[in-house]
């Protein structure tokens, strides 16, 4: 039985919203940790990898493990159907059909109760765990986002530079050029404005603007994204949740 | 030219 509460629906909202436009069909893996999920994109370019911590429920409990095939689509019309403010519960059986999702409006007394079918959904499993990056950048989440709209209107690939002092965003088309570059700093008073590089090798990296514009849908989950690149291998964009995390793995481009 | 790589280039199946 897995019954998991968020106390205000705009959390999970907010986490489906963040991906359900790059990949459709996910499995929801429910344990005794909380809620993870992995899903590669159509063009098996881009990987989701979600974790949601118990810590992020108000009440969690999943005495076995239990797997939700969800259509996110779906899931998403239903999410529309509560406030952010109402309480939800999302309830399961052992060998589920159908997930239940329960609003409830607590000042209003006002329950609302939708059930989603489940479907069985065949998909491969990556190790995505252990890798070894070259450079971690933290920054904004809105500033990094800012930077991917704005160059991927010149050019349908951004390059990412990072050196000891420095990150440049690069993007070349047809229509001219454009550069931002950002450098590390410290805000005291707002530590979520800062921009911190950390950097064992530098990196010249390329990566599809189309893919870029999905991951920074996930900017309104996190003041900051941590961004790990590494040259020839899939670059780790995260988002961080109070307990847990939303991740995208995204394979860079390489010249003919 | 760029060209995309699949993810699967880098990552074994669990």
């Amino acid at each position: 039985m897995l019954e998991a509460k968020f106390e205000e629906a705009s959390l999970f909202k907010k986490v489906i919203d963040s991906f359900k436009d790059c990949v459709q069909l996910v499995n929801f893996n429910c344990s005794e940790h909380g809620i993870a999920a992995q899903a590669v994109d159509d063009s098996r370019v881009l990987l989701v990898s979600l974790s949601i911590g118990t810590e992020s429920f108000q009440d969690f409990r999943c005495d076995r493990n239990v797997t939700l095939g969800a259509d996110l689509s779906s899931l998403s019309k239903i999410l529309r159907c509560g406030n952010n403010n109402d309480n939800l519960t999302l309830i399961a059986d052992d060998t589920p059909d159908s997930l239940l999702l329960l609003f409830e409006d607590t000042k209003k007394d006002r329950i609302s109760e939708y059930s989603l079918k489940l479907m069985d959904i065949d998909a491969d499993f990556l190790d995505i765990e252990g890798m070894q990056y070259d450079t971690t950048i933290t920054m904004p989440s809105a500033e990094f986002a800012k930077v991917v709209r704005d160059l991927n209107q010149l050019s349908d690939s951004l390059n990412i530079l990072v050196t000891k002092d420095t990150v440049k965003f690069v993007a070349e088309g047809d229509i001219g050029s454009g550069s931002v570059i950002v450098k590390p700093h410290t805000d005291m008073d707002k530590p979520d404005d800062s921009v911190k590089v950390e950097l064992d090798k530098p990196v010249d990296l390329t990566f599809g603007s189309k893919y870029l514009l999905d991951i920074i849908k996930g900017a309104g989950l996190s003041n900051q994204i941590t961004i790990k690149l590494s040259s020839e291998t899939p670059a780790l964009f995260e988002f961080g949740l109070q307990s847990g995390y939303l991740q995208f793995f995204l394979a860079p481009k390489f010249n003919e | 030219q760029t060209l995309q790589i699949e993810l699967q280039n880098y990552y074994t199946q669990d």
